[in-house]
């Protein structure tokens, strides 16, 4: 049909069957507005920024002026030009133009899907690309939407570096006079207020409007929409970049791949192992490129009990349940003997370990 | 007190700024997570040993009627540093009829349920016991639909492990069935991945 939906005991993830992305989010276990579940249409799509300084853009021509051949044509930026010709590289992030949208990962392709239901937890496979999926998880007693992206290797064959971000749109207003508004977490204690293109200790001047609103999670990053009581959560497993561009939307830089260095230092690209491509200057090393997978973690609240879920998720995620193991023939026979001598002082004999 | 030394001066420099940011060139890069590697690698050797004699019961009193006639053994466990892509020798290493102790760890302070993940190399019938709760344990044995490298397991097991205590531990003993009696348990058969047809 046009949707698939899957579940737990406490959350619904509904996916466009035309699409294959995310649709919206249902809390089971929460009343929203009308005494109805909470519920959010939220989306989930990858895209990347190219970075500014490829080479790709232009002809190699531009290679020995890393100036972006976008900017020949758009006003410069108010900046010197020793600044216009900053390149993206390891120290920082710069996408190639200040309007950039995002180039998705899926282009315009539907994104496959396959399901897998079992009794304590449901997931959907999501193929975006030959180099981009992920397996959107729902797990019984917890109201969280597991996402597990694994995304690599990053192609650089048209000479343009990539900066891959994972971004959720939603239909929660977040913002004030046009400012998305978002909170993110300083090492995992205060979450401060963010606002777009605004500093609240001085008058900003914008020189890059994307890059310029990205800033350091160490552990989440939320939105609020105060008149429909709703929240937004997203929890990660590493340190990344996080912004809100737009009311409603949230999203997380989680791979790149560069072709040039950004004169800072490091003499080399931040790109993976080595090699070279032959028609690049031995500067520039292409690699194989590495393939990431990490997790994020969704949850929808009320803005009321918001906080306390994602500092009662956060406790759970950083401090996880420790898997140990042993396959030592007398461990186990150790273990067996234990179960069955309780089993028998229990007096159940059909949990007699067989 | 070196193990744990040498842990610390380890995550000591990868607190270097061009450690957790990345500004460093590649070969650089990989001289800091060999220096990790290395100090992780026996700290999880220790915690193997040490946790296994703590899994023991402490209080003899209450304890004893179960154990009097189980010869105590220093039992010692092992930790799947990249559990996260699915890779796991103690579980991926099982054959039919074998089974593996299985204990999880709650560094909380604060009981907890949460569902645990084992990467397995094999789609037989697999049944989990609870040792604690002397009883089955319902489980899922998926195919496996995030295989990030060759050594990933093709199968997850996913089970609960229900009220671990604080700062404490459940043990589980996961059990594959050997071919004889592969059809008596009523152990789930691997859930296939069913591929959502293109909206009509």
């Amino acid at each position: 049909g046009p949707h698939l939906t899957v579940s737990s005991d406490q959350v619904s993830v509904t996916f466009n069957s035309a699409t294959g992305l995310l649709e919206s989010i249902t809390r089971l276990d929460v009343t929203g507005a009308e005494g109805k579940p909470l519920t959010a249409q939220v989306s989930q799509d990858f895209a990347y920024y190219k970075s500014f300084g490829s080479p790709g853009i232009g002809n190699t021509a531009t290679l020995k002026d890393t100036r972006d051949p976008h900017l020949k044509n758009i006003q410069p930026l108010r900046d010197a030009d020793s600044v216009n010709n900053q390149p993206g590289g390891a120290y920082l992030m710069r996408s190639a133009t200040p309007e950039e949208v995002p180039t998705r990962l899926a282009a315009e392709k539907k994104v496959d899907l396959s399901v897998v239901r079992g009794r304590g937890l449901s997931e959907v496979h999501q193929q975006f690309s030959d180099y981009a999926s992920q397996v959107v998880r729902v797990r019984d007693g917890s109201p969280v939407v597991e996402l597990e992206w694994t995304v690599g290797p990053v192609p650089i064959n048209d000479g343009i570096g990539k900066e891959v971000i994972s971004k959720f749109t939603s239909n929660l207003r977040t913002g004030e006079k046009g400012r998305s508004k978002c909170f993110t977490d300083s090492n995992g204690r205060e979450f401060m207020e963010r606002v777009f293109n605004y500093r609240p200790t001085w008058d900003l001047e914008v020189y890059e409007p994307i890059a310029g609103n990205y800033y350091p999670l160490t552990a989440a990053m939320y939105i609020q929409d105060t008149t429909h009581d709703q929240q937004l959560a997203v929890l990660t497993d590493r340190s990344q970049g996080g912004a809100s561009l737009k009311s409603g939307e949230m999203e997380l830089l989680i791979h790149r791949r560069l072709v040039v260095d950004d004169n800072r230092g490091v003499e080399e690209a931040l790109n993976e192992t080595t090699g070279g491509m032959s028609h690049y200057p031995d500067w520039i090393r292409s690699g194989d490129g590495i393939t990431v997978t990490g997790k994020h973690y969704l949850l929808l609240s009320s803005v009321s009990d918001g906080l306390k879920e994602v500092r009662t998720l956060m406790d759970e995620l950083y401090l996880p349940l420790v898997p140990l193991f042993s396959a030592e023939p007398s461990t186990v026979k150790h273990f067996e003997a234990l179960a069955t001598t309780a089993a028998a002082a229990a007096g159940s004999a059909e949990n007699k370990v067989n | 007190d070196h193990v744990l030394f040498q842990l610390t001066a380890a995550v000591g420099l990868v607190n270097h700024h061009d450690a957790i940011t990345g500004t460093s060139k590649q070969h650089v890069a990989d001289d800091y997570v060999k220096i990790l590697a290395k100090a992780v690698t026996s700290a999880e050797a220790l915690i193997g040993k040490v946790y296994g004699t703590s899994l023991l019961p402490q209080d003899h009193t209450e304890s004893d009627k179960y154990t009097k006639d189980v010869p105590v053994l220093p039992t010692v466990f092992t930790m799947c540093r990249l559990y996260n892509e699915s890779v796991c020798t103690a579980t991926q290493s099982l054959q039919a009829g074998e089974t593996a102790v299985v204990a999880v760890y709650n560094p909380l302070p604060r009981a907890r349920t949460q569902q645990v993940t084992l990467p397995l190399n094999t789609h037989a019938r697999v049944s989990v016991f609870s040792v604690g709760e002397t009883a089955l344990v319902t489980s899922d044995l998926l195919a496996n639909q995030n295989q990030v490298s060759a050594e990933s397991a093709p199968y997850s097991l996913v089970f609960s492990a229900q009220n671990v205590p604080a700062l404490g531990s459940a043990v589980f003993l996961v059990r594959l069935a050997d071919k004889s009696t592969a059809s008596q348990t009523d152990a789930p058969a691997v859930l296939k991945a069913e591929k959502v047809p293109v909206e009509a």
